[in-house]
Protein backbone atom coordinates (compact mmCIF):
# COMPACT_ATOMS: atom_id res chain seq x y z
CA UNK A 1 0.00 0.00 0.00
CA UNK A 2 1.63 2.95 -0.84
CA UNK A 3 1.97 6.22 0.51
CA UNK A 4 0.64 9.65 -0.96
CA UNK A 5 3.46 12.45 0.03
CA UNK A 6 2.59 15.99 -1.19
CA UNK A 7 5.78 18.16 -1.52
CA UNK A 8 4.51 21.53 -0.65
CA UNK A 9 5.02 25.10 0.11
CA UNK A 10 3.44 27.95 -1.16
CA UNK A 11 6.95 30.28 -0.77
CA UNK A 12 8.67 30.13 -4.33
CA UNK A 13 12.07 28.81 -4.86
CA UNK A 14 12.14 26.98 -1.88
CA UNK A 15 13.66 23.84 -3.34
CA UNK A 16 10.43 21.69 -3.80
CA UNK A 17 10.78 20.33 -7.33
CA UNK A 18 14.64 19.70 -6.53
CA UNK A 19 13.16 17.78 -3.85
CA UNK A 20 10.54 15.30 -5.65
CA UNK A 21 13.01 14.51 -8.27
CA UNK A 22 16.09 13.89 -5.88
CA UNK A 23 13.90 12.04 -2.70
CA UNK A 24 12.28 10.25 -5.82
CA UNK A 25 15.53 9.13 -7.68
CA UNK A 26 17.59 7.92 -4.20
CA UNK A 27 14.30 5.76 -3.34
CA UNK A 28 14.64 4.40 -7.20
CA UNK A 29 18.20 3.78 -6.56
CA UNK A 30 17.36 1.62 -3.34
CA UNK A 31 14.98 -0.58 -4.96
CA UNK A 32 11.60 1.02 -4.11
CA UNK A 33 9.20 1.66 -6.81
CA UNK A 34 8.66 5.21 -6.76
CA UNK A 35 5.87 7.41 -9.05
CA UNK A 36 6.38 11.28 -8.97
CA UNK A 37 3.37 13.56 -9.89
CA UNK A 38 4.16 16.95 -11.61
CA UNK A 39 1.18 18.76 -10.59
CA UNK A 40 2.75 22.68 -11.30
CA UNK A 41 1.75 23.93 -15.11
CA UNK A 42 5.55 25.54 -14.93
CA UNK A 43 6.20 21.06 -15.43
CA UNK A 44 9.52 21.65 -13.96
CA UNK A 45 9.11 18.34 -12.20
CA UNK A 46 8.79 17.04 -16.27
CA UNK A 47 11.83 18.72 -17.67
CA UNK A 48 14.04 18.24 -14.73
CA UNK A 49 13.62 14.44 -15.11
CA UNK A 50 14.32 14.74 -18.85
CA UNK A 51 11.19 14.66 -20.42
CA UNK A 52 10.18 17.36 -22.75
CA UNK A 53 6.62 18.45 -21.70
CA UNK A 54 6.00 19.96 -25.25
CA UNK A 55 5.88 16.15 -26.58
CA UNK A 56 4.43 14.55 -24.10
CA UNK A 57 0.98 13.44 -25.58
CA UNK A 58 -0.92 13.02 -22.33
CA UNK A 59 -0.27 14.90 -18.95
CA UNK A 60 -1.68 14.99 -15.50
CA UNK A 61 -4.33 17.14 -16.83
CA UNK A 62 -5.92 14.63 -19.08
CA UNK A 63 -5.94 12.13 -16.01
CA UNK A 64 -7.65 14.86 -13.53
CA UNK A 65 -10.36 15.84 -15.77
CA UNK A 66 -10.95 11.90 -16.28
CA UNK A 67 -9.89 11.74 -20.21
CA UNK A 68 -7.49 9.56 -19.67
CA UNK A 69 -5.99 7.02 -17.03
CA UNK A 70 -3.27 8.28 -14.38
CA UNK A 71 -1.43 4.74 -15.74
CA UNK A 72 -1.90 5.81 -19.48
CA UNK A 73 -0.12 9.41 -18.54
CA UNK A 74 2.26 8.10 -17.13
CA UNK A 75 6.07 7.47 -18.55
CA UNK A 76 9.46 5.49 -16.75
CA UNK A 77 12.18 8.16 -16.62
CA UNK A 78 15.59 6.60 -17.05
CA UNK A 79 18.62 6.37 -15.85
CA UNK A 80 16.47 8.24 -12.85
CA UNK A 81 14.48 5.03 -12.40
CA UNK A 82 11.42 5.97 -11.25
CA UNK A 83 7.72 6.73 -13.07
CA UNK A 84 6.30 9.91 -13.92
CA UNK A 85 2.87 11.85 -14.89
CA UNK A 86 4.51 15.08 -16.53
CA UNK A 87 2.73 18.23 -16.30
CA UNK A 88 2.48 21.36 -19.08
CA UNK A 89 0.30 23.98 -19.59
CA UNK A 90 -2.97 22.58 -19.61
CA UNK A 91 -2.77 22.37 -15.99
CA UNK A 92 -3.10 26.02 -15.95
CA UNK A 93 -6.68 24.71 -17.13
CA UNK A 94 -7.07 23.72 -13.45
CA UNK A 95 -8.77 26.91 -12.22
CA UNK A 96 -11.38 27.13 -14.82
CA UNK A 97 -12.45 24.25 -13.82
CA UNK A 98 -13.01 25.99 -10.37
CA UNK A 99 -15.70 28.20 -12.02
CA UNK A 100 -18.60 25.90 -12.16
CA UNK A 101 -20.22 26.62 -8.38
CA UNK A 102 -22.64 24.05 -9.09
CA UNK A 103 -19.93 21.23 -8.87
CA UNK A 104 -18.76 19.70 -5.85
CA UNK A 105 -15.15 21.92 -4.97
CA UNK A 106 -13.08 20.10 -7.32
CA UNK A 107 -10.21 19.52 -4.69
CA UNK A 108 -10.62 15.61 -4.67
CA UNK A 109 -9.61 15.21 -8.39
CA UNK A 110 -6.23 14.44 -7.97
CA UNK A 111 -7.01 12.14 -5.05
CA UNK A 112 -10.00 10.11 -7.11
CA UNK A 113 -7.73 9.74 -9.79
CA UNK A 114 -5.05 8.25 -7.99
CA UNK A 115 -7.61 5.90 -6.54
CA UNK A 116 -6.13 2.02 -8.18
CA UNK A 117 -2.63 3.00 -8.72
CA UNK A 118 -1.68 2.86 -5.25
CA UNK A 119 -0.65 -0.92 -5.49
CA UNK A 120 2.12 -0.32 -7.89
CA UNK A 121 4.29 2.15 -6.00
CA UNK A 122 5.68 1.67 -2.89
CA UNK A 123 5.55 5.76 -2.69
CA UNK A 124 3.60 8.05 -4.47
CA UNK A 125 5.77 12.26 -4.35
CA UNK A 126 3.46 15.33 -5.67
CA UNK A 127 5.00 18.17 -6.78
CA UNK A 128 2.77 21.02 -5.46
CA UNK A 129 3.57 24.72 -7.39
CA UNK A 130 3.96 27.81 -5.17
CA UNK A 131 0.74 28.66 -3.98
CA UNK A 132 -2.56 27.84 -2.05
CA UNK A 133 -4.95 27.62 -5.05
CA UNK A 134 -6.56 24.80 -6.25
CA UNK A 135 -3.48 22.82 -7.62
CA UNK A 136 -1.98 22.55 -4.01
CA UNK A 137 -5.52 22.05 -2.48
CA UNK A 138 -5.73 18.68 -4.75
CA UNK A 139 -2.05 18.05 -3.75
CA UNK A 140 -2.82 17.80 0.05
CA UNK A 141 -6.35 16.16 -0.58
CA UNK A 142 -4.68 13.37 -2.11
CA UNK A 143 -2.10 13.19 0.31
CA UNK A 144 -1.18 11.00 3.25
CA UNK A 145 1.22 13.24 4.54
CA UNK A 146 3.47 16.36 3.81
CA UNK A 147 7.02 17.10 3.39
CA UNK A 148 7.42 20.43 3.74
CA UNK A 149 11.16 22.33 1.90
CA UNK A 150 12.38 25.16 3.54
CA UNK A 151 14.93 27.82 2.82
CA UNK A 152 16.67 28.79 5.42
CA UNK A 153 15.59 32.26 5.33
CA UNK A 154 13.71 34.73 6.67
CA UNK A 155 10.44 34.87 4.26
CA UNK A 156 10.66 31.52 3.80
CA UNK A 157 10.06 30.96 7.38
CA UNK A 158 7.17 33.25 7.68
CA UNK A 159 4.97 31.43 5.35
CA UNK A 160 5.22 28.08 7.61
CA UNK A 161 2.57 29.13 9.65
CA UNK A 162 -0.23 30.02 6.32
CA UNK A 163 0.83 26.28 5.26
CA UNK A 164 0.40 24.67 8.52
CA UNK A 165 -3.15 27.17 9.13
CA UNK A 166 -4.16 25.43 5.75
CA UNK A 167 -3.10 21.59 6.20
CA UNK A 168 -5.44 22.65 9.66
CA UNK A 169 -8.71 23.00 7.63
CA UNK A 170 -8.04 20.30 5.19
CA UNK A 171 -7.91 18.41 8.08
CA UNK A 172 -10.91 19.29 9.93
CA UNK A 173 -12.52 18.85 6.01
CA UNK A 174 -11.27 15.43 5.67
CA UNK A 175 -12.13 14.11 9.26
CA UNK A 176 -9.09 13.23 10.16
CA UNK A 177 -5.72 15.06 10.56
CA UNK A 178 -3.17 15.86 8.01
CA UNK A 179 0.30 15.00 9.42
CA UNK A 180 3.45 16.99 8.40
CA UNK A 181 5.81 13.92 6.92
CA UNK A 182 8.58 16.70 7.69
CA UNK A 183 10.36 19.71 7.43
CA UNK A 184 13.33 19.38 5.29
CA UNK A 185 16.21 22.12 5.44
CA UNK A 186 17.53 23.27 1.84
CA UNK A 187 19.89 25.19 0.51
CA UNK A 188 21.71 25.31 3.93
CA UNK A 189 24.68 27.47 3.58
CA UNK A 190 26.23 27.10 7.19
CA UNK A 191 28.47 29.84 7.05
CA UNK A 192 25.34 32.34 6.90
CA UNK A 193 24.72 33.30 10.20
CA UNK A 194 21.15 33.95 9.06
CA UNK A 195 20.87 30.51 7.81
CA UNK A 196 21.79 29.02 11.38
CA UNK A 197 19.23 31.48 13.35
CA UNK A 198 16.49 30.30 11.37
CA UNK A 199 17.41 26.63 11.10
CA UNK A 200 17.56 27.20 15.06
CA UNK A 201 13.87 28.05 14.99
CA UNK A 202 12.94 25.66 12.66
CA UNK A 203 14.20 22.73 15.24
CA UNK A 204 12.68 24.62 18.45
CA UNK A 205 8.88 24.86 16.60
CA UNK A 206 9.14 21.24 15.12
CA UNK A 207 11.26 19.77 17.10
CA UNK A 208 9.47 16.45 16.08
CA UNK A 209 9.28 16.53 12.56
CA UNK A 210 12.52 18.28 11.42
CA UNK A 211 14.48 15.92 9.39
CA UNK A 212 17.78 15.39 10.30
CA UNK A 213 19.43 15.32 7.17
CA UNK A 214 19.96 18.46 5.81
CA UNK A 215 20.85 19.94 1.87
CA UNK A 216 23.35 21.89 1.18
CA UNK A 217 24.05 24.70 -0.87
CA UNK A 218 25.26 22.64 -3.72
CA UNK A 219 25.82 24.27 -7.31
CA UNK A 220 25.32 20.47 -9.22
CA UNK A 221 21.45 20.54 -7.66
CA UNK A 222 20.98 23.58 -9.51
CA UNK A 223 22.93 22.22 -12.82
CA UNK A 224 21.51 19.02 -13.35
CA UNK A 225 18.08 20.23 -13.98
CA UNK A 226 19.65 21.61 -17.65
CA UNK A 227 20.94 18.13 -18.88
CA UNK A 228 17.38 16.35 -17.38
CA UNK A 229 19.07 14.42 -14.58
CA UNK A 230 18.69 13.61 -11.09
CA UNK A 231 21.80 15.02 -9.15
CA UNK A 232 22.45 11.16 -8.48
CA UNK A 233 22.53 10.47 -12.42
CA UNK A 234 24.56 13.82 -12.77
CA UNK A 235 27.21 13.95 -10.01
CA UNK A 236 26.80 11.07 -8.39
CA UNK A 237 29.42 12.16 -5.21
CA UNK A 238 28.51 15.58 -4.92
CA UNK A 239 27.38 16.99 -1.30
CA UNK A 240 23.76 17.30 -3.42
CA UNK A 241 23.54 13.78 -4.13
CA UNK A 242 24.96 12.47 -0.93
CA UNK A 243 22.42 14.48 1.25
CA UNK A 244 19.51 13.08 -1.33
CA UNK A 245 20.52 9.66 -0.60
CA UNK A 246 20.86 10.35 3.27
CA UNK A 247 17.19 11.90 3.16
CA UNK A 248 16.02 8.64 1.77
CA UNK A 249 17.42 6.92 4.05
CA UNK A 250 15.95 8.90 6.95
CA UNK A 251 12.62 9.13 5.11
CA UNK A 252 12.27 5.24 4.84
CA UNK A 253 13.42 4.68 8.56
CA UNK A 254 10.60 7.60 9.45
CA UNK A 255 7.98 5.87 7.34
CA UNK A 256 8.15 2.70 8.45
CA UNK A 257 10.49 1.35 5.32
CA UNK A 258 9.19 0.52 2.31
CA UNK B 1 1.42 60.40 -14.65
CA UNK B 2 2.84 57.55 -12.90
CA UNK B 3 4.17 54.82 -14.71
CA UNK B 4 3.09 51.43 -13.23
CA UNK B 5 4.62 48.81 -13.42
CA UNK B 6 4.38 44.90 -12.07
CA UNK B 7 7.36 42.88 -11.22
CA UNK B 8 6.50 39.42 -12.30
CA UNK B 9 7.35 35.58 -12.73
CA UNK B 10 5.81 33.00 -12.37
CA UNK B 11 8.77 31.23 -11.53
CA UNK B 12 8.98 31.02 -7.56
CA UNK B 13 11.79 32.47 -5.10
CA UNK B 14 13.90 34.48 -8.28
CA UNK B 15 13.71 37.88 -6.43
CA UNK B 16 10.69 40.04 -7.22
CA UNK B 17 9.24 41.08 -3.69
CA UNK B 18 13.80 41.77 -2.89
CA UNK B 19 13.13 44.05 -6.68
CA UNK B 20 10.05 45.73 -5.70
CA UNK B 21 11.41 46.65 -2.07
CA UNK B 22 14.83 47.90 -2.59
CA UNK B 23 14.24 49.18 -5.91
CA UNK B 24 11.22 51.41 -4.41
CA UNK B 25 13.42 52.07 -2.02
CA UNK B 26 16.75 53.48 -4.50
CA UNK B 27 13.84 55.41 -6.38
CA UNK B 28 12.33 57.28 -3.07
CA UNK B 29 15.93 57.71 -1.67
CA UNK B 30 16.43 59.47 -4.85
CA UNK B 31 13.65 62.36 -4.37
CA UNK B 32 10.58 59.98 -6.39
CA UNK B 33 7.28 59.57 -5.01
CA UNK B 34 7.22 55.81 -4.82
CA UNK B 35 4.06 53.48 -4.28
CA UNK B 36 4.22 49.67 -4.00
CA UNK B 37 1.49 47.92 -4.23
CA UNK B 38 1.52 44.05 -2.44
CA UNK B 39 -0.82 41.75 -4.65
CA UNK B 40 0.86 38.80 -2.98
CA UNK B 41 -1.46 36.62 -0.12
CA UNK B 42 1.97 35.75 1.16
CA UNK B 43 2.28 39.55 2.23
CA UNK B 44 6.36 39.51 2.39
CA UNK B 45 6.67 42.82 0.73
CA UNK B 46 4.38 43.72 3.60
CA UNK B 47 6.79 42.44 6.09
CA UNK B 48 9.89 43.20 4.11
CA UNK B 49 8.94 46.86 4.26
CA UNK B 50 8.69 46.66 8.45
CA UNK B 51 4.65 46.56 8.10
CA UNK B 52 2.99 44.02 10.40
CA UNK B 53 0.41 42.47 8.54
CA UNK B 54 -1.64 41.06 11.02
CA UNK B 55 -1.88 44.64 12.37
CA UNK B 56 -2.71 46.89 9.10
CA UNK B 57 -6.75 47.63 9.27
CA UNK B 58 -6.95 47.51 5.89
CA UNK B 59 -5.37 45.91 3.28
CA UNK B 60 -5.30 46.32 -1.06
CA UNK B 61 -7.88 42.94 -1.20
CA UNK B 62 -10.39 45.75 0.21
CA UNK B 63 -9.49 48.12 -2.88
CA UNK B 64 -9.50 45.59 -5.20
CA UNK B 65 -13.52 45.02 -3.93
CA UNK B 66 -14.31 48.33 -3.72
CA UNK B 67 -14.60 49.03 0.54
CA UNK B 68 -12.65 51.09 0.86
CA UNK B 69 -10.16 54.06 -1.23
CA UNK B 70 -6.63 52.80 -2.25
CA UNK B 71 -5.26 55.97 -0.25
CA UNK B 72 -7.20 54.87 2.84
CA UNK B 73 -5.17 51.70 2.55
CA UNK B 74 -2.19 52.86 1.72
CA UNK B 75 0.85 53.20 4.69
CA UNK B 76 4.11 55.78 4.47
CA UNK B 77 7.22 53.23 5.25
CA UNK B 78 10.22 55.04 7.41
CA UNK B 79 13.18 55.33 6.90
CA UNK B 80 12.46 53.35 3.32
CA UNK B 81 10.32 56.81 2.05
CA UNK B 82 8.23 55.13 -0.02
CA UNK B 83 4.19 54.54 0.35
CA UNK B 84 2.97 50.53 0.61
CA UNK B 85 -0.28 49.22 -0.20
CA UNK B 86 0.33 46.34 2.12
CA UNK B 87 -1.36 42.61 1.71
CA UNK B 88 -2.57 39.77 3.84
CA UNK B 89 -4.30 36.69 3.52
CA UNK B 90 -7.63 38.00 2.36
CA UNK B 91 -6.19 38.56 -0.70
CA UNK B 92 -6.46 34.59 -0.95
CA UNK B 93 -10.06 35.79 -1.54
CA UNK B 94 -9.64 36.98 -4.97
CA UNK B 95 -9.96 33.57 -6.47
CA UNK B 96 -13.08 33.29 -4.82
CA UNK B 97 -14.08 36.33 -7.01
CA UNK B 98 -13.65 34.20 -10.24
CA UNK B 99 -16.35 32.13 -9.06
CA UNK B 100 -18.94 34.30 -10.50
CA UNK B 101 -19.29 33.37 -14.46
CA UNK B 102 -22.10 36.37 -14.82
CA UNK B 103 -19.37 38.89 -13.65
CA UNK B 104 -16.77 40.28 -16.44
CA UNK B 105 -13.80 38.63 -15.71
CA UNK B 106 -12.34 39.98 -12.50
CA UNK B 107 -8.97 40.93 -14.12
CA UNK B 108 -9.92 44.81 -14.15
CA UNK B 109 -10.14 45.14 -10.13
CA UNK B 110 -6.71 46.79 -9.63
CA UNK B 111 -6.44 48.37 -13.09
CA UNK B 112 -9.69 50.35 -11.80
CA UNK B 113 -8.38 51.13 -8.04
CA UNK B 114 -5.49 52.42 -9.86
CA UNK B 115 -7.77 55.28 -11.26
CA UNK B 116 -6.99 58.90 -9.63
CA UNK B 117 -4.29 57.68 -7.63
CA UNK B 118 -1.35 58.25 -10.75
CA UNK B 119 -0.88 61.84 -9.75
CA UNK B 120 0.66 61.32 -6.82
CA UNK B 121 3.06 58.99 -7.95
CA UNK B 122 6.57 59.44 -10.08
CA UNK B 123 6.21 55.48 -10.23
CA UNK B 124 4.11 52.57 -8.63
CA UNK B 125 5.34 49.21 -8.80
CA UNK B 126 3.35 45.94 -8.12
CA UNK B 127 4.95 43.02 -6.39
CA UNK B 128 3.05 39.47 -8.21
CA UNK B 129 2.90 36.93 -7.07
CA UNK B 130 4.46 33.28 -8.24
CA UNK B 131 1.84 32.47 -10.68
CA UNK B 132 -0.01 32.77 -13.24
CA UNK B 133 -3.52 33.03 -11.70
CA UNK B 134 -6.20 35.94 -11.27
CA UNK B 135 -3.60 38.02 -8.74
CA UNK B 136 -1.08 38.07 -11.60
CA UNK B 137 -3.31 38.93 -14.40
CA UNK B 138 -4.61 41.71 -12.02
CA UNK B 139 -0.95 43.07 -12.26
CA UNK B 140 -0.47 42.49 -15.68
CA UNK B 141 -3.59 44.23 -16.83
CA UNK B 142 -2.79 47.53 -14.55
CA UNK B 143 0.78 47.34 -15.33
CA UNK B 144 2.54 50.16 -18.46
CA UNK B 145 5.53 47.65 -18.29
CA UNK B 146 6.68 44.72 -16.79
CA UNK B 147 9.91 44.36 -14.95
CA UNK B 148 10.59 40.82 -14.92
CA UNK B 149 13.82 39.06 -12.74
CA UNK B 150 15.12 36.40 -13.04
CA UNK B 151 17.46 33.96 -11.28
CA UNK B 152 20.72 32.47 -13.87
CA UNK B 153 19.40 28.94 -13.05
CA UNK B 154 17.28 26.63 -15.63
CA UNK B 155 14.09 26.73 -13.92
CA UNK B 156 13.58 30.39 -14.02
CA UNK B 157 14.91 30.68 -17.85
CA UNK B 158 12.78 27.70 -18.86
CA UNK B 159 9.53 29.39 -17.08
CA UNK B 160 9.92 33.22 -19.07
CA UNK B 161 8.19 31.58 -22.46
CA UNK B 162 5.41 31.12 -20.34
CA UNK B 163 5.68 34.63 -19.22
CA UNK B 164 6.05 35.96 -22.60
CA UNK B 165 3.15 33.99 -23.98
CA UNK B 166 0.87 35.51 -21.21
CA UNK B 167 1.83 38.91 -21.91
CA UNK B 168 1.46 38.42 -25.50
CA UNK B 169 -2.27 37.66 -24.93
CA UNK B 170 -2.97 40.18 -22.22
CA UNK B 171 -1.63 42.81 -25.07
CA UNK B 172 -3.92 41.36 -27.36
CA UNK B 173 -7.34 41.95 -25.46
CA UNK B 174 -6.18 45.00 -24.31
CA UNK B 175 -5.81 46.08 -27.85
CA UNK B 176 -1.99 47.19 -27.19
CA UNK B 177 0.96 45.81 -26.62
CA UNK B 178 2.11 45.54 -23.09
CA UNK B 179 6.29 46.27 -23.00
CA UNK B 180 8.61 44.36 -21.10
CA UNK B 181 10.18 47.07 -19.20
CA UNK B 182 13.41 45.12 -18.87
CA UNK B 183 14.59 41.55 -17.77
CA UNK B 184 16.54 41.69 -14.19
CA UNK B 185 19.28 39.18 -13.77
CA UNK B 186 19.20 38.73 -9.58
CA UNK B 187 21.41 36.21 -7.43
CA UNK B 188 24.06 36.53 -9.75
CA UNK B 189 27.02 34.45 -8.84
CA UNK B 190 30.20 35.26 -11.16
CA UNK B 191 32.04 32.21 -10.16
CA UNK B 192 29.62 29.68 -11.61
CA UNK B 193 29.53 28.54 -15.31
CA UNK B 194 25.74 28.00 -15.18
CA UNK B 195 24.77 31.57 -14.32
CA UNK B 196 27.54 32.47 -17.03
CA UNK B 197 25.73 30.26 -19.49
CA UNK B 198 22.36 31.32 -18.69
CA UNK B 199 23.22 34.89 -18.69
CA UNK B 200 25.07 34.66 -21.74
CA UNK B 201 21.56 33.16 -23.39
CA UNK B 202 19.29 36.02 -21.53
CA UNK B 203 21.58 38.88 -23.01
CA UNK B 204 21.38 37.02 -26.54
CA UNK B 205 17.63 36.45 -26.36
CA UNK B 206 16.67 40.06 -24.50
CA UNK B 207 19.31 41.70 -26.18
CA UNK B 208 17.06 45.33 -25.86
CA UNK B 209 15.49 44.70 -22.86
CA UNK B 210 17.71 43.09 -20.60
CA UNK B 211 19.31 45.72 -17.52
CA UNK B 212 22.78 46.57 -17.78
CA UNK B 213 22.17 46.61 -14.05
CA UNK B 214 23.09 42.84 -12.38
CA UNK B 215 21.66 41.93 -9.09
CA UNK B 216 24.74 40.30 -7.09
CA UNK B 217 24.47 37.37 -4.77
CA UNK B 218 24.68 39.23 -1.13
CA UNK B 219 23.56 37.83 1.99
CA UNK B 220 22.57 40.97 3.35
CA UNK B 221 19.42 41.18 1.04
CA UNK B 222 18.45 37.98 2.63
CA UNK B 223 19.32 39.48 6.41
CA UNK B 224 17.58 42.40 5.89
CA UNK B 225 13.94 41.45 5.56
CA UNK B 226 13.87 39.82 9.22
CA UNK B 227 14.63 43.83 10.02
CA UNK B 228 12.08 44.55 7.97
CA UNK B 229 14.37 47.44 6.16
CA UNK B 230 15.29 47.48 2.60
CA UNK B 231 18.40 47.41 2.19
CA UNK B 232 19.92 50.35 1.59
CA UNK B 233 18.59 50.77 4.82
CA UNK B 234 19.86 47.83 6.69
CA UNK B 235 23.77 47.97 4.81
CA UNK B 236 23.98 50.68 2.96
CA UNK B 237 27.60 50.36 1.83
CA UNK B 238 27.10 46.24 0.99
CA UNK B 239 26.81 44.74 -2.69
CA UNK B 240 23.35 44.63 -2.46
CA UNK B 241 22.72 48.10 -2.02
CA UNK B 242 25.24 49.34 -4.61
CA UNK B 243 23.67 47.20 -6.95
CA UNK B 244 19.90 48.54 -6.36
CA UNK B 245 20.81 51.78 -6.76
CA UNK B 246 22.98 51.42 -9.89
CA UNK B 247 19.52 50.19 -11.12
CA UNK B 248 17.31 52.50 -10.10
CA UNK B 249 19.48 55.03 -12.26
CA UNK B 250 19.50 52.56 -14.82
CA UNK B 251 15.72 52.18 -14.29
CA UNK B 252 14.92 56.15 -14.54
CA UNK B 253 17.37 56.83 -17.76
CA UNK B 254 15.29 54.11 -19.43
CA UNK B 255 11.92 55.50 -18.29
CA UNK B 256 13.02 58.79 -19.44
CA UNK B 257 13.51 60.19 -15.87
CA UNK B 258 10.78 60.77 -13.15
N1 LIG C 1 20.39 22.70 -2.45
C1 LIG C 1 20.46 23.47 -3.54
N2 LIG C 1 21.62 24.06 -3.87
C2 LIG C 1 21.73 24.88 -4.95
N3 LIG C 1 20.69 25.17 -5.77
C3 LIG C 1 19.51 24.62 -5.50
C4 LIG C 1 19.32 23.73 -4.39
N4 LIG C 1 18.02 23.33 -4.39
C5 LIG C 1 17.43 23.94 -5.44
N5 LIG C 1 18.32 24.70 -6.12
C6 LIG C 1 18.06 25.56 -7.27
O1 LIG C 1 17.30 26.67 -6.77
C7 LIG C 1 16.24 26.98 -7.66
C8 LIG C 1 14.91 26.78 -6.92
O2 LIG C 1 14.69 25.43 -6.63
P1 LIG C 1 13.32 24.68 -7.08
O3 LIG C 1 12.93 25.13 -8.43
O4 LIG C 1 13.50 23.24 -6.84
O5 LIG C 1 12.33 25.30 -5.99
P2 LIG C 1 10.74 25.21 -6.00
O6 LIG C 1 10.32 25.40 -4.59
O7 LIG C 1 10.31 23.99 -6.68
O8 LIG C 1 10.36 26.50 -6.89
P3 LIG C 1 8.85 26.90 -7.33
O9 LIG C 1 8.31 27.62 -6.13
O10 LIG C 1 9.03 27.81 -8.53
O11 LIG C 1 8.13 25.64 -7.67
C9 LIG C 1 16.38 26.07 -8.86
O12 LIG C 1 17.08 26.78 -9.85
C10 LIG C 1 17.21 24.90 -8.34
O13 LIG C 1 17.99 24.33 -9.33
N1 LIG D 1 20.51 39.01 -4.61
C1 LIG D 1 20.19 38.24 -3.57
N2 LIG D 1 21.18 37.70 -2.83
C2 LIG D 1 20.87 36.87 -1.79
N3 LIG D 1 19.64 36.54 -1.42
C3 LIG D 1 18.61 37.06 -2.11
C4 LIG D 1 18.81 37.94 -3.22
N4 LIG D 1 17.61 38.29 -3.72
C5 LIG D 1 16.68 37.65 -2.97
N5 LIG D 1 17.28 36.93 -1.98
C6 LIG D 1 16.63 36.04 -1.00
O1 LIG D 1 16.17 34.91 -1.75
C7 LIG D 1 14.85 34.55 -1.33
C8 LIG D 1 13.90 34.70 -2.52
O2 LIG D 1 13.76 36.06 -2.87
P1 LIG D 1 12.30 36.75 -2.99
O3 LIG D 1 11.43 36.27 -1.89
O4 LIG D 1 12.50 38.19 -3.16
O5 LIG D 1 11.83 36.10 -4.35
P2 LIG D 1 10.34 36.12 -4.96
O6 LIG D 1 10.49 35.93 -6.42
O7 LIG D 1 9.63 37.33 -4.50
O8 LIG D 1 9.69 34.82 -4.27
P3 LIG D 1 8.13 34.35 -4.42
O9 LIG D 1 8.12 33.64 -5.74
O10 LIG D 1 7.87 33.44 -3.24
O11 LIG D 1 7.30 35.59 -4.41
C9 LIG D 1 14.50 35.46 -0.17
O12 LIG D 1 14.80 34.78 1.02
C10 LIG D 1 15.42 36.67 -0.36
O13 LIG D 1 15.75 37.26 0.85
MG1 LIG E 1 8.89 23.78 -8.24
MG1 LIG F 1 7.71 37.47 -3.60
Amino acid sequence: MSRIFAIANQKGGVGKTTTAINLSAALASLGDRVLLIDMDAQGNATTGSGINKALVPLSIYDALIGEAQLSRVTVHTAPAGYDLAPANGDLAGLSVVEARPEAAPPYHLLRDTLVGSEDRYDWIFVDAPPALGLATLNCLFAAHAVLVPVQCEYYALEGLSDLMQTMRKIGESLGHQLPLAGVLRTMYDSRSSLCNDVSEQLCEHFADAIYQTVIPRNIRLAEAPSYGLPVLNYSPSCKGSQAYIALAEEFRERAGGS
